[in-house]
């Protein structure tokens, strides 16, 4: 393979086994009562996965190189600031790399078939599935690879825009070094110069604006006592 | 305000008191 910048190895190394998540999840699920193959389909099942995959992302970034020398205060800040960009990262990122198409690969390891989501959702969800299935297909097309998936996610976690940080510089400092890895590794996977790396970033700020449109639609789902009662993703909901 | 986050709060800190 090319030449892995030492940094991108870290971020590998720091991602969690799809595999054990998958395992880990799903057996959190059966203990709640939730049959393998019961119904899938639902909003609420779909929102319990949404919290434990979220209990994962904070997990991940805890144990992650940079963020475990952040204070607390900050950790939460940046966590508050991207946790659905995150957790929209994780579904399309396991439909790029191990989805098929029409169909949408859950955690768990199941898949349903976007035709039927589409059929049983509403205007905003299912645009909200159609730009999702848009980004997909885009970085299908790119061949975008776990590496760069890594380090994706770093760039998002350390977001040092906009938020009254302890740690600014650090933070700014961390998003440097992540953007120059990234760089590094895509000038040596593609030949065209630049356009890469200017395609990911393209991809960054599309989930950016798609992931705050999912918040959105999930907060008047809360409001309309429509989400069950997910600890976590109650609480981030609630942060912003 | 900090109650709020209680949760995401334990979740960072569980490890930092051992």
């Amino acid at each position: 393979g090319p030449r892995m910048p030492h940094l991108v190895m870290e971020f590998l190394r720091c991602d969690p086994d799809e595999r054990q998540l998958q395992n880990k999840i799903t057996a959190h699920l059966q203990q709640m009562g939730w049959e393998k193959e019961g119904n899938p389909g639902t909003f609420s099942l779909m929102c319990l996965m949404a919290d434990q995959t979220l209990f994962s992302i904070v997990e991940w970034a805890r144990t992650s190189i940079f963020f475990k020398q952040l204070k607390v205060n900050d950790q939460m800040k940046l966590l508050h600031s991207c946790w659905s960009d995150l957790l929209l990262l994780d579904i399309i990122t396991r439909q790029v790399l191990y989805g098929k198409e029409g169909s949408l690969l859950l955690v768990t390891g199941q898949e349903i078939k976007l035709t039927d989501i589409a059929s049983h959702a509403g205007p905003t969800l299912a645009s909200l599935v159609q730009r999702g299935q848009e980004l997909v297909e885009k970085l299908h097309i790119l061949k975008v690879d776990r590496q760069e998936f890594a380090c994706i996610k770093f760039l998002i976690l350390f977001n040092p825009g906009g938020k009254q940080l302890e740690d600014h510089h650090y933070i700014e400092s961390v998003q440097e070094q992540v953007e120059g890895a990234l760089l590094e590794y895509t000038l040596c996977i593609s030949s065209h110069l630049l356009g890469r790396f200017a395609h990911l970033l393209l991809f960054l700020s599309e989930l950016r604006s798609l992931s705050s449109l999912a918040e959105d639609y999930l907060y008047c789902k809360h409001l309309s006592n429509e989400v069950p009662c997910n600890n976590l993703l109650i609480e981030m909901l609630h942060a912003k | 305000k900090k109650k709020d986050n209680a949760l995401l709060r334990y979740l960072l800190d569980k490890d930092d008191t051992v």
